[in-house]
């Protein structure tokens, strides 16, 4: 999805994306 | 497991042979974390069982600007405690793995 982002940091690539509300909700 | 605020799950499916893992983390309970950070937001990453550790990851995920800095020991706990949980499920069920 557009929203994902890939942050490159000491050759570790994350990948970050929204949380889908239901699993913030789930805890 | 301490409850960190923070959750960490298997981003893929996991095939018990690759030493690669896809994890993913959030922020569960942003009131159990010290520091500034995006709590709506999930990150994936790779994490290889015999290389990586998670302090390093967690150092990474600070340096990134995931996290504070005083947050990456409960990031790193997280990792760790689901880290050790994949081992030892792969250890108990290799044959259907």
């Amino acid at each position: 999805s557009s929203l994902t982002q890939v942050v490159h940091s000491a050759g570790r690539r994350f990948i970050v994306s929204p949380v889908p509300e239901s699993r913030l909700r789930e805890s | 497991a301490e409850d960190t605020g923070l959750r960490v799950e298997l981003a893929e499916e996991d095939d018990c042979s690759n030493s690669s893992l896809a994890l993913r983390l959030w922020v569960e309970d942003p009131k159990k974390l010290k520091g500034k950070h995006k709590d709506n937001e999930a990150i994936e990453f790779s994490f290889n069982l015999e290389t990586d550790t998670p302090e390093e990851v967690a150092y990474e995920m600070v340096r990134s600007g995931f996290f504070h800095e005083s947050d990456s020991k409960a990031v790193a706990k997280s990792i760790r405690d689901r880290v050790t949980l994949i081992k030892k499920t792969r250890e108990k069920k290799p044959a259907s793995c």
